[in-house]
């Protein structure tokens, strides 16, 4: 099973265009493995994306030393996961 | 216990297997207007199976629901399960919904990738792809709603085989995507074609892979948003409404461009009650509640398509 130990989801808002750019070029990058669950295409809408624990740091540097805004929305993704399995473990007693 | 569909669990999410089995146990107790049809298999050889709800009639003028085209978002097939259960017992009971049932079908599939939903059980909770196998490439699986030939291979969609949004080889490559297709095609009866999906609350229409107006944009523009005012009144729900271009944004093959390309005039796509603080995991208390508001904004449409038949 794959685990998401330490994966955060960050919201990022996006205020311009050149943001908006840069995202995008995050994007393309493979090795980042990152998972957008919204994608950077209007600054009205926030970008969620699901960073892998080997890539956080990189991208949140690369965010904070570009200025743009972000939030973490989703603190360690596997938390959740764990929640929801006891969940439906229990659900399922 | 749970192989009864009086006694189901709703607000649990569950196994393919068990909402297979409950399927049965929906048709068994309502042998008059459920029936199962299997349209196909999909790449991993899983039946798929679409509910038909019919008061009888050759061919009517009918309404397609799919639900979890993309495996990860949860409470988009549970919402399609507790949908299933509530056309079935309200029929008889809501007047309005017996009127519909009356004059029109409804088919609701639930799993749309259910080899992507068995994968989310079992080995990757995040997984949102089909699982079909490409030559030349160790990444598996092809966006789903990418997949379809409507734009395909335009903008926001990725030529990338390891990505999410990866359209595939050709369209309709994904054996999930063809299935369906062809029965939409040999129907060839549906006045409205709604896909369910899980994140961010929107309620949309085409075009996805365009962002130029469709010809009845204003009607499904009005269309859209008095079913959110209806959903809205249960819990205070904000849904935003729109194109799929101008709401969210471009994106090229995805399903109910295709079936209003089609001639499906009333196509729509929800993304269900999820904020993002819980991603694609959201809490299942919260699954009765998202489909129930769901319901008042599927019923509005699908009573506006049995008023303005075309």
């Amino acid at each position: 099973r794959q685990l998401f130990v330490g994966d955060q989801v960050l919201r990022v808002a996006v205020e311009t265009e050149e943001q908006l750019r840069l995202l995008a070029s995050l994007e393309e990058d493979e090795i980042l493995q990152l998972d957008f669950w919204l994608h950077p295409v209007s600054s009205d809408l926030p970008v969620d994306i699901r960073v892998p624990f080997a890539s956080l740091q990189t991208v949140k540097v690369f965010l904070e030393s570009n200025d743009i805004p972000y939030t973490v929305m989703i603190k360690d993704v596997q938390d959740l996961l764990d929640e929801e399995e006891a969940e439906m473990e229990a659900d399922s007693v | 216990r749970e192989r009864g569909s009086k006694s189901f669990n709703f607000a649990a999410y569950h196994t393919l297997e068990t909402i297979y089995q409950w399927m049965d146990s929906l048709v068994a107790d309502h042998p008059s207007l459920v029936t199962k049809l299997q349209i196909g298999s999909s790449y991993e050889n899983r039946p798929m199976y679409v509910l038909k709800f019919s008061t009888g009639g050759d061919n009517r003028p009918a309404i397609w629901i799919d639900a979890g085209i993309h495996a990860r978002e949860w409470v988009s097939q549970a919402t399609g399960v507790w949908t299933a259960n509530k056309i079935a017992t309200d029929y008889g009971r809501d007047t309005s919904l017996t009127s519909l049932l009356n004059k029109m079908d409804v088919f609701l599939m639930i799993v749309t990738n259910p080899d992507g939903y068995v994968f989310t059980h079992t080995s990757n909770r995040m997984w949102r792809k089909t699982r079909s196998r490409l030559p030349g490439t160790t990444c598996r699986g092809v966006d789903p709603n990418r997949n379809w030939d409507a734009g395909f291979g335009g903008p926001g969609a990725s030529r990338n085989p390891c990505s999410d949004s990866y359209h595939g080889p050709s369209p309709h490559s994904e054996v999930e995507v063809d299935n369906v297709v062809n029965f939409v095609q040999s129907h060839g009866n549906f006045k409205s074609f709604i896909s369910i999906h899980a994140y961010s609350q929107l309620l949309m229409y085409p075009y996805g892979y365009s962002c130029n107006d469709v010809p009845d944009a204003p009607e499904l523009d009005s269309v859209g948003r008095s079913a959110v005012k209806a959903l809205s009144t249960l819990f205070g729900t904000s849904y935003k409404v729109g194109s799929i271009c101008k709401i969210i944004y471009q994106a090229s093959g995805g399903s109910i461009d295709w079936s209003y390309n089609l001639g499906i005039k009333y196509s729509f796509a929800f993304e269900l009650r999820d904020t993002g603080r819980y991603g694609f995991l959201l809490p299942a208390n919260q699954i009765v509640p998202t489909a129930s508001e769901t319901w008042l904004a599927l019923k509005n449409i699908m009573e506006y398509v049995r008023d303005h038949p075309y």
